[in-house]
C-alpha cells in the first residue's frame, strides 16, 4: 500500500464519517441526496460480493465492511429515521437514478475482463460508482444553503478520488503487469465529475464566503 | 496474478 492508496481510503472514510456524524447528532440529511446514496449502496453490495470468499488483507476486509454497513445504514436513517428523513429534500432530489442502472449494466456485460457473474458484478460496481454522484451534484446546485458539513462531505469524496488517481500513477511506475482500462477511465470519468464543485470550492474558500454553486 | 492486484483496491 502506498501513501496516495492510504490518502484515498482515508478522505473516503472521513467522507463518510462526515456524513453518519451529520445525520446522527444534528439528525438532519438536508441537502443529501438519497438517490446518490442508494447508488453508493448498491455499489458496495455488488463489489464486496467476494467479502468473505477471497481474503486479501484484515484492512481490506474490516473497511470493505465499514462502506457496506455506512452506506446502508445511512439509507436507512434518511429512509426510516422518524426525524432524519423529515429533512430529506425530497422535492429537490428528483435524479431518475435507476436509469444510470441499466447502462451501467449493460456497459458491464459488453465491456468487461471476464464474462462471469462475479467479474461482471464488479465491473457494474466501477461503472456505476463513476456517476454515482451525480444526484448530489444536481441538488447541491438546486440548493440554495449549502451548509459546510454536506460541503465537506463531496469535497472529501472527491479528494478520494484524486487519491486514487494518484495511487494509480505510482502503482504503474512501482509494480508489474498494472493495467487496468476499466478502473482507470471509470474513475477517471468519475474525478472529472468533481472538477467543477472543486473549482467553486475552492473560490468560495480562498475569498471566505459560503458555498454556492450557479444554476 | 492480474485480477488480484486489480480486487485488493477498494
Amino acid at each position: 500500500m502506498n501513501i496516495f492508496r492510504l490518502a484515498g481510503d482515508m478522505t473516503h472514510l472521513f467522507s463518510v464519517l462526515v456524513l453518519l456524524l451529520k445525520i446522527h447528532t444534528i439528525k438532519s440529511c438536508a441537502g443529501i441526496s438519497l438517490k446518490t446514496q442508494e447508488l453508493y449502496a448498491i455499489v458496495f453490495a455488488t463489489r464486496y460480493l467476494d467479502i468473505f470468499t477471497n481474503y486479501i488483507s484484515l484492512y481490506n476486509t474490516i473497511m470493505k465492511l465499514i462502506f457496506l454497513g455506512s452506506s446502508f445504514s445511512i439509507v436507512w436513517y434518511m429512509r426510516r429515521h422518524k426525524i432524519v428523513r423529515r429533512s430529506y429534500d425530497k422535492d429537490q432530489d428528483t435524479f431518475r437514478h435507476y436509469f444510470l442502472m441499466l447502462p451501467c449494466l449493460i456497459l458491464a456485460l459488453i465491456i468487461n475482463e471476464k464474462f462471469t457473474f462475479r467479474e461482471v458484478m464488479w465491473t457494474f460496481s466501477l461503472y456505476l460508482e463513476a456517476v454515482a454522484i451525480l444526484p448530489q451534484l444536481v441538488l447541491l446546485q438546486r440548493t440554495r444553503n449549502i451548509d459546510n458539513l454536506t460541503g465537506q462531505y463531496v469535497f472529501l469524496l472527491g479528494a478520494y478520488r484524486a487519491f486514487y488517481i494518484l495511487n494509480w500513477i505510482y502503482r504503474y511506475f512501482t509494480e508489474e503487469h498494472f493495467v487496468h482500462w476499466i478502473t482507470w477511465i471509470s474513475g477517471l470519468v468519475q474525478t472529472l465529475l468533481y472538477a467543477d464543485f472543486f473549482y467553486y470550492y475552492f473560490q468560495s474558500w480562498k475569498n471566505n464566503v459560503k458555498l454556492e454553486l450557479p444554476a | 496474478t492480474k485480477d488480484q492486484v486489480a480486487k485488493d483496491e477498494l
